[in-house]
């Protein structure tokens, strides 16, 4: 994952996809979605993944959220092996 | 915690490591890998057996990006640092670790036997854990590779899919936990520890420092994962280091550290065959020799040539007049000696060789 530089939203966003595609399973629940429905589903999955890390559920990328995003870690996903 | 059933049905594993990273030494590597199961099987029935060719239940490598058949990638530096599956045929229990991070032991980097015990909780079945303090716990925190790496909600996991110990090698009946002014404590092992004392008792240690009162009191496995419980001697030697003696085997330990290579066999030190345990040991600073009790015989050893001293064993109640035939535990504080045996313990002067003080074994806790 990047380092923690300033990162603009469109970044932010991508490493933030990628992030849930890789460990709860955003990819494959959402391949099918329309556009507007895949933005409810991401939300969705921050709101686990915040959950799931004692964050604030927000449904937003903010600061704590993508601090842990960025941290090292294993590779198997927190959800749905 | 989470787990994944029905786990492994065999408790008696194997594991290969397929290849070896170049940031660490090869011993290295197999220490932390060994240390990393360890961790689990000192919880669990679970024994783990190394081999070195052909198919183990758990395979062991070092990759990088997309790598041969596995579903799963890494991506380059820091980000994911490995991954495993859980138990079953083929990928089951399969473990890689992304060679593009840097491997370390006790360093900077990413220490190889913390992810490797954690890989391993996946590799037998645990998914992650969102307790910040569970090795399970999905990112890597830079723990003290020296403590026990394990919460109760590892063990509490882990458990729900093999269960706990076997009965036959559980607590031994009665209390399990030791008490420090039980009037009736004995010691298994005492030694110095540069400015410490540690008493050790089952699966405890009480350490006192010589200059302040406080007595803590932990878990063996909290310092040293990879030593046994029930130790039966100890004893720190000249040169900084303590050794710890169980049946025919003792392991050297530097500061929080077992030393590899370790254990080895009691014979190595010039026992003979006939000579299955060691009940104390302990070293005479000031002349640099220790004395090793082994049932009413005490041998002498030469720290300097590390060779058994000639004319020996001498039978206990002679050599050292008045603390009667056996000894449990021994250690030397400032220029006397300390012998346990059972709830007793003797002050000992070995310039004038007498006795010079008898109290129960625990006057040192402040009961």
């Amino acid at each position: 994952f990047p380092t923690a530089r300033k990162m603009d939203p469109e970044e932010t966003m991508h490493l933030a996809q990628a992030y849930l595609n890789q460990f709860y399973s955003l990819e494959i629940e959402g391949s099918h979605l329309v556009q507007s429905k895949n933005r409810t589903l991401i939300d969705g999955k921050i709101r686990e993944m915040q959950a799931f890390f004692g964050l604030a559920v927000t449904g937003q990328l903010d600061s704590n959220t993508l601090a842990i995003m960025t941290t090292p870690r294993c590779g198997v996903p927190d959800v749905g092996q | 915690y989470g787990y994944t059933l029905p786990g492994w049905r065999r408790h008696n594993l194997t594991y290969r490591i397929v290849n070896y990273t170049p940031d660490m030494s090869r011993a290295d590597v197999d220490e932390a890998i060994r240390n990393g199961l360890e961790v689990w099987s000192r919880v669990t029935p679970l024994t783990f057996t190394k081999t070195s060719r052909g198919i183990a239940d758990i395979m062991i490598a070092f990759r990088t990006r997309v790598h041969g058949r596995c579903p799963r990638y890494f991506d380059g530096p820091l980000g994911v640092l490995g991954h495993a599956f859980p138990p079953g045929l083929g990928l089951g229990g399969d473990t890689h670790f992304d060679e593009d991070e840097n491997w370390t032991k006790d360093g900077a980097g990413f220490n190889l036997f913390l992810v490797a015990a954690h890989e391993f909780g996946h590799a037998l079945g645990l998914s992650h854990s969102n307790d910040q303090t569970a090795l399970m716990f999905p990112n890597y925190v830079s723990l003290d590779p020296n403590k026990y790496p394990l919460s109760q909600d590892d063990i509490n996991g882990i458990q729900s899919i093999y269960g706990s110990l076997p009965k036959a090698s559980a607590k031994p009946k009665g209390p399990t936990v030791p008490h420090a002014c039980d009037p009736d404590l004995t010691f298994d092992a005492v030694t110095t520890l540069r400015r410490e004392v540690m008493f050790f008792k089952g699966r405890h240690v009480w350490r006192i420092y010589y200059d302040i009162t406080d007595v803590e009191f932990e878990l063996i496995s909290s310092f040293w994962p990879l030593l046994p419980t029930d130790i039966q001697a100890a004893y720190e030697n000249p040169k900084d280091k303590i050794l710890v003696f169980k049946d025919d085997n003792f392991w050297m330990i530097r500061g929080y550290a077992v030393l590899p290579d370790y254990p080895k066999s009691i014979h190595t030190l010039g026992f003979p065959r006939h000579v299955k345990k060691i009940d104390a040991a302990v070293c005479d600073h000031s002349l640099r020799k220790t004395y090793f009790f082994v049932g009413i015989w005490c041998w002498r050893f030469d720290e300097a040539t590390q060779t058994m001293d000639k004319g020996y064993p001498r039978r206990v109640v002679k050599y050292f007049p008045g603390i009667g035939l056996r000894v449990d535990a021994a250690f030397q504080y400032k220029g006397f000696f300390y012998f346990f045996r059972g709830s007793k313990q003797f002050e000992y002067d070995p310039k004038a060789k007498n006795i010079t003080r008898m109290m129960k074994t625990n006057t040192w806790f402040q009961c």
